[in-house]
């Protein structure tokens, strides 16, 4: 996985959008 | 043994690199992210190969996660809670998901829904420890359980579909 340049709150918003 | 199907879609899950626990602070948030990112890469996946068979989400923390997932036989679809805790050893104690609705449906759970897995998972995850997360213990633990016991618990008239209103 590469993380860099994301945040936690984006990611979990992109999983709840899936 | 692994079946075939279940090995490939391991192998197109990215694996994680930070070995870290709800207790180990901004550790947890980096492995946190990572958990997200293979989530989401493997939801990818099984939207591309046509079998997107669960969502998940987490409370703000990321210890307790919960969700949906959905098993297709004989063309109905059935949908099912999902729901676990990180464990404090996590990542070298595997999450022990659950699906409380079945909970005492079948031998194949322990109480409060927690799905038994086979004697595989265990060596599997230990050998693969941090590289596992909560993505390849749905593929390699909750898929696999959900092909063998939910046709044999429809068959057997256990459980019967649901339709959505």
């Amino acid at each position: 996985v590469d993380t860099s340049g994301v945040s936690l709150d984006d990611l979990m918003a992109q999983m709840k959008a899936m | 043994m692994v079946d075939e199907a279940t090995k490939k879609s391991l192998t197109c899950i990215p694996v994680l690199k930070t070995k870290a626990g709800p207790r180990d602070k901004d550790l947890w948030v980096q492995r946190l992210k990572e958990e997200y990112q293979a989530l989401i890469q493997y939801v990818q996946n099984n939207k591309g190969a046509d079998n997107d068979w669960f969502r998940l989400e987490s409370n703000k923390e990321g210890t307790r996660w919960f969700g949906k997932c959905w098993y297709i036989h004989n063309l109905l679809k059935y949908e099912f809670d999902i729901e676990f805790d990180i464990p404090v050893t996590y990542p070298a104690t595997a999450p022990e998901i659950a699906l409380p609705e079945l909970d005492g449906k079948t031998a194949k759970m322990y109480r409060g829904g927690k799905i038994c897995l086979t004697d595989h998972f265990k060596p599997l995850w230990a050998r693969n420890v941090p590289k596992f997360g909560i993505a390849h213990a749905m593929a390699l633990g909750l898929g696999p359980w959900l092909a063998v016991e939910i046709p044999d618990m429809i068959e057997k008239g256990v459980i019967s579909y649901k339709e959505k209103t």
